[in-house]
């Protein structure tokens, strides 16, 4: 089973066409393994990314060099994964 | 569960244990719910649709489908939520019960069962069908960019590992394939309610061009009062528009391609919520989103009834 340990999904907020720009850049790099569960619309539409573990670096210091400003929506998705799975197989065991 | 009075709405269940929610709600409404097969998908799993009748002979109808993208969990849940919701109110609820004493409604749980499956078995985050792409090591197709409205346009992606893959060619998807024949042979479907999630949006046609529905006016207004049927519960706040104007442009999608085909009543809904857990929206909250989404479906299964064309 794919595991997420690690994986973070990033709330960025793009103010204008030129960061939506940047942004698709950033979808177009399929090494980047990103997931747009949100994806680019317009300035002031958030956009949420699912990030692997190990590009997360990599994620922020592009947005942060173009000045491109993000949360983070979800810390850990395995985590909130894990609750759910034990939320399951513990109305199951009931 | 031994009926469906016992199962649990207020959690997540598996492709197998909706099946079995589907056939014991059958099997305790036989005069009110049967289950058809519409199809069977890409790895051969029975791709099944619940109808609501009272009776007549094709009878106008509303389709209400829900987990077309396999990780959107909340929507299959409320879609199971629905379904028992419809054979609690008939007789109960004077709207449903007028609803259905003049149509039929037509439920699809799992509109993606290979994904769905994939999803509990492999890739919580799974989007697409599972179906093999030649020439290509990337499995999948984004069954909302597969249709035959705007099919191939900007708005979709012709790369076989993007998440919105249109596909090799519209309706390539035997999961789309089989709702295209079975809306085609019915004829007289009225309204046509596709649900995802997130975002909280309310959406009608188009997503592929930004010329307005030539019935606009009327969608959006009908959305305004069904989301404030929606609001009414808990306050929940959705937006409203057509697909390009909320949103983005999306091509080769299901409303824009059942508005061509005439259902005027082209609506997709984005659930809960509006990103604190985006897909991952905890069990607690499926019985509130399916409580307040069923508001705003019976709004605009009203005005279908009220308002035939």
């Amino acid at each position: 089973k794919e595991d997420f340990a690690g994986h973070q999904v990033l709330r960025i907020s793009v103010a204008n066409e030129a960061q939506i720009q940047k942004v698709m850049e950033l979808e177009n790099l399929e090494h980047l393994q990103l997931d747009f569960w949100r994806g680019p619309a317009r300035p002031g539409s958030p956009i949420d990314v699912r990030v692997p573990f190990t590009r997360i670096q990599a994620v922020k210091v592009f947005l942060e060099a173009h000045g491109i400003k993000y949360t983070t929506m979800i810390k850990d998705v395995q985590s909130l994964l894990d609750e759910e799975q034990e939320q399951m197989f513990a109305f199951q065991a009931r | 569960a031994a009926s469906t009075k016992t199962f649990n709405f207020a959690t997540y269940h598996t492709l197998e244990e909706i099946y079995g929610f589907m056939d014991m709600l059958v099997a305790e409404h036989p005069q009110l719910v049967s289950k058809l097969q519409i199809g069977s998908t890409y790895e051969g799993r029975p791709i099944y649709v619940l109808k609501f009748s009272t009776g007549g002979n094709n009878r106008p109808a509303i389709w209400i489908d829900t987990g077309i993208h396999s990780r959107e969990w909340v929507t299959q849940a409320s879609g199971v939520w629905f379904a028992k919701k419809i054979t609690q109110d008939y007789g109960q609820d004077p709207a449903l019960t007028s609803i259905l004493d003049s149509m039929d409604i037509f439920l699809e749980i799992v509109t993606n069962p290979d994904g769905f499956a994939f999803t509990h078995s492999k890739d919580r985050l799974w989007r697409k069908t599972r179906s093999i792409t030649a020439g290509s090591s990337c499995v999948g197709v984004d069954p909302n960019r597969n249709w035959d409205s705007g099919f191939g346009l900007p708005g979709a992606s012709n790369n076989p590992c993007s998440e919105t893959y249109h596909g090799k060619f519209a309706h390539s998807e035997v999961e789309v394939k089989s709702i295209v024949d079975f809306v085609k042979n019915h004829g007289n479907i009225k309204a046509f309610i596709s649900i995802h999630s997130y975002s909280q949006l309310l959406l009608y046609p188009y997503g592929y061009k930004t010329e307005p529905a030539p019935d606009h006016a009327e969608l959006d207004e009908l959305a305004k009062s069904a989301l404030k049927a929606l609001s009414s519960l808990y306050g929940t706040y959705y937006e409203h528009g057509s697909i390009i104007n909320a949103i983005y442009r999306a091509s080769g999608g299901t409303i824009d391609w059942t508005y061509e085909q005439g259902i005027k009543y082209s609506f997709t809904f984005e659930l809960r919520d509006t990103g604190l857990y985006g897909f991952l929206l905890p069990a607690s909250q499926i019985i509130p989103t399916a409580q307040e989404t069923w508001l705003a479906i019976r709004t605009i299964m009203e005005h279908t009834l009220n308002h035939p064309y």
